[in-house]
């Protein structure tokens, strides 16, 4: 199991 | 002003790129394109790139599929399917023999579950994503290979 904490993203709508 | 859930039923396109944490010594990206079905659900497919330096060298690459659902107005829950590539690296080094260094290389390709949990917030055209938790569980392995190398040093 692969635990990943806190993934900031940012982008875009369209 | 628009809420984010106003806003995802307007704008059925996003596309994001993030940064983040693997414990206990990793990092990853990731690149997610989403398509809102409506205000509760949308349809997700990413990229995602992790690597750890403890307790083993790790480092896989995955494709996920994912359906995500919108509690309220930004924060989700996540399900998804994915295929995923990675070479775990390890180096034991006998403890009754200091001279002694074993290598070891696994390869392997799998299919995986993945589970996540955030908000998203939008504002006009801006997406800001913060996933608290996410896991990523590879479920079955084809062709595992492992790779071991046993060095004699000093």
């Amino acid at each position: 199991v692969e635990l990943r904490f806190v993934m900031l993203s940012v982008g875009g709508a369209f | 002003a628009q809420t984010s859930a106003q806003l995802r039923a307007q704008q059925k396109h996003s596309i994001t790129a993030g940064l983040g944490f693997v414990p206990l010594a990793g990092a990853g990206g990731i690149l997610t394109y989403g398509f809102s079905v409506n205000q509760e659900l949308e349809i997700q497919l990413a990229a995602q790139l992790l690597a750890s330096a403890f307790p083993a060298s790790w480092i896989s690459g995955s494709v996920n599929l994912k359906a995500r659902y919108y509690l309220g107005n930004a924060f989700y829950l996540s399900a998804g399917l994915g295929m995923e590539k990675g070479t775990i690296k390890d180096t034991f080094i006998l403890p009754n023999n200091k001279v002694d260094v074993i290598k070891s290389e696994t390869q392997y390709s799998a299919f995986g579950l993945d589970f996540g949990v955030g908000q998203q917030w939008r504002w006009g055209s801006f997406i800001l994503d913060l996933e608290y938790v996410g896991v990523h569980s590879p479920l079955v392995f084809l062709n595992p290979r492992s790779v071991g190398v046993d060095k004699q040093t000093g």
